[in-house]
Formats: C-alpha cells, sequence, structure tokens
C-alpha cells in the first residue's frame, strides 16, 4: 500500500534511535 | 575513534547494534551524499550487521553499497512522483 513506501526507507539521524528497528525480522 | 568490531557489537542489544552501525556509517555516508546521508544509512541498516561490519573495513564495497542504494532511492523518488501525479 502507498502509505508504508512514503516512509521508506525509514531514514537514520546521528544521535537519534532508528526506527528502522522493529521491521527487521531477527 | 577505534574500529567497531563484531565482539563490540556482540555485547550491545540489537536496537543498539544497528545505532551503533548507523552513527559509523552515516558520517561515510554524508562525506559522499549529504542531501541523502539519512535515507541511504536507513536503506544500509537493514542490511545483515556482519555484512555491516565488513562494509565499514573496506571502503570499495562500501562505496558500492551506497551508489546501489543511491540507484534505489532514485528510483523509489521516481515511482513515488508518479504515484503522486496519478
Amino acid at each position: 500500500n502507498g502509505s508504508s513506501s512514503v516512509n521508506w526507507p525509514p531514514e537514520f539521524r546521528p544521535g537519534e534511535p532508528w526506527k528502522g528497528y522493529p521491521n527487521i525480522d531477527p | 575513534q577505534e574500529p567497531l568490531t563484531a565482539s563490540m557489537l556482540a555485547a550491545a542489544p540489537p536496537q543498539e547494534q544497528k545505532q551503533m552501525l548507523g552513527e559509523r556509517l552515516y558520517p561515510l555516508i554524508h562525506s559522499l551524499h549529504p542531501s541523502m546521508a539519512g535515507k541511504i544509512t536507513g536503506m544500509l541498516l537493514e542490511i545483515d550487521n556482519s555484512e555491516l561490519l565488513l562494509m565499514l573495513e573496506s571502503p570499495e564495497s562500501l562505496h558500492s553499497k551506497i551508489e546501489e542504494a543511491v540507484a534505489v532511492l532514485q528510483v523509489h523518488q521516481i515511482s513515488e512522483a508518479s504515484h503522486k501525479s496519478n
């Protein structure tokens, strides 16, 4: 669906927790 | 700054591992693509940690991964734009 791709890729900002983590299956 | 090692990563929880790798990758990527550094780093962090460590040790493989990510991002942005214009 379109909404998820708008936020892809989860942007990394130094000093801020990266938001992409939960999407990755361990 | 001492190089990031597998044992340093292994000592950290998974979320922290991605953060540590991101903090190392971001400045290297920012020096090549300042405007897209956040998105490129976010894309590369989805790669397996062991491969990310290898990339941190080998600038050539890091550069080729970065260029791949830039190409994917540009295609993604074009398809986003075409979705919006439809």
